[in-house]
């Protein structure tokens, strides 16, 4: 995945199962940004991965404050490369479930 | 603690804390 100057890792075990996963985000490189983004240490939240888009949770994020607008794909592209790594993931190790 | 919580109106919560110094990279 392109690096966007924006980390997004898993917060917790993935065990495969769980619907939802939480994900912990943070700026790694703030020159990659085009808006000015608060030095907001790293931003923990839960992400349905059935349910939900990057996109939504970018979008809650700049609504919340952490990130401008103008970094809103940035941020869903970050968080959607991190899912399809876990999606990808979980097809492999547990087949069977998925 | 350093952790603060936020929750949008759509009800997700988010938890901020600094982000540990082993995995900022070089500036």
């Amino acid at each position: 995945a392109e690096d966007t100057g924006v980390r997004v890792e898993l917060a917790e075990e993935d065990d495969g199962r769980k619907s939802s996963i939480a994900l912990r985000l943070w700026v790694e490189d703030a020159k990659k940004l085009k808006g000015k983004s608060k030095d907001n240490g790293a931003i923990e939240f839960t992400f349905e991965l059935e349910k939900e888009t990057p996109d939504d949770v970018a979008q809650e994020m700049v609504d919340a404050g952490f990130f401008h607008e103008s970094d809103v794909k940035i941020i869903a592209k970050s968080i959607r490369d991190r899912v399809a790594l876990i999606q990808w993931r979980r097809e492999r190790i547990w087949p069977m479930l998925h | 603690n350093s952790f603060t919580e936020v929750v949008h109106s759509a009800g997700r919560r988010f938890i901020v804390s600094p982000v540990p110094e082993s995995r900022l990279r070089e500036q």
